[in-house]
């Protein structure tokens, strides 16, 4: 089965 | 700020309001940008509307406009789609934006307040990507495809390959893909599918997100997507006439 992963897995506040 | 047609902001506010609630709109010299995330926090979603895009627009000073969505789309059913809409804030008071439709044909003016909102702005740096695949093809076909096969299964994978681009879904009882090759024999840019690729790749994301990225189709005739392994698809939609866009990152899914 898959995993929804989050923007926050990839992108970085700024 | 001055648009020539609503129908521009209503087919924003359609693109983003089934993501986002309430949104903080940058405005600077350069135009009228946002950045929000949904709740789950899935999609990032971008839209910039430059100058160009407005039959007048000044800013003399940067401001942040806290937008709650749905007064704002209220607001906006008031205007009819060929009405000039005139968005006014003042630096000396923050609390409400004005809105002023004009119907000129009819010598018909209405004015709206819409009271700002302070919301806790949260800002996502995008690094600059080197994408492993690019894939522009009609805005209408993409959301063709990916409303029907969103009904097949809620996963959609995207394979990209020497054989094409390859959308696929699977569901308990049924799967179905569909396979887009680059156009040849098109004319028109808008209705041709380009295809580029350093390696194959291969990609599971949620399809009733992709569904909502889809409603961005009406506010251009072509979309790209941009895909990398492990990264989320960045799906564009530029408007005509360096007006601006729209790009939602979503987030795949993983093993």
């Amino acid at each position: 089965t898959l995993r929804q992963s989050r923007i926050d897995d990839f992108f970085r506040p700024t | 700020a001055r648009l020539p047609r609503s129908a521009v902001l209503k087919k924003i506010l359609d693109s983003v309001k089934d993501l986002v609630k309430e949104t903080n709109w940058d405005c600077n010299e350069e135009g009228m940008s946002m950045q929000a995330l949904d709740t789950g926090r899935i999609v990032l979603v971008e839209v910039m509307l430059r100058e160009a895009a407005f039959e007048s627009y000044a800013c003399e000073v940067p401001m942040t406009l806290g937008i709650d969505m749905e007064p704002f789309g209220k607001v906006l059913r008031c205007a009819g789609g060929d009405e000039k809409v005139t968005i006014k804030a003042s630096r000396n008071d923050q609390d409400h934006i004005e809105l002023v439709f004009e119907n000129e044909e009819k010598e018909r003016m209405s004015a709206f307040e819409l009271k700002l909102m302070d919301i806790d702005g949260e800002h996502m740096a995008v690094p600059d990507a080197e994408w492993g695949a690019e894939i522009s093809m009609p805005s209408s076909e993409f959301k063709k495809i990916v409303m029907d096969l969103a009904e097949i299964g809620s996963d959609l994978t995207i394979a990209v390959s020497k054989l094409g681009v390859t959308f696929t879904a699977q569901g308990n009882n049924c799967k179905g893909s569909m396979v887009l090759q680059p156009s040849t024999a098109v004319d028109k840019k808008s209705e041709q599918v380009a295809i580029s690729f350093t390696e194959p790749l291969e990609m599971t994301f949620a399809a009733p997100y992709m569904k909502m990225i889809t409603k961005a189709a009406a506010l251009s005739s072509t979309v790209t997507l941009s895909l990398d392994e492990a990264c989320p698809i960045c799906v564009r939609y530029e408007m005509e006439d360096n007006a601006g866009h729209i790009k939602y990152y979503l987030a795949p899914k993983e093993d």
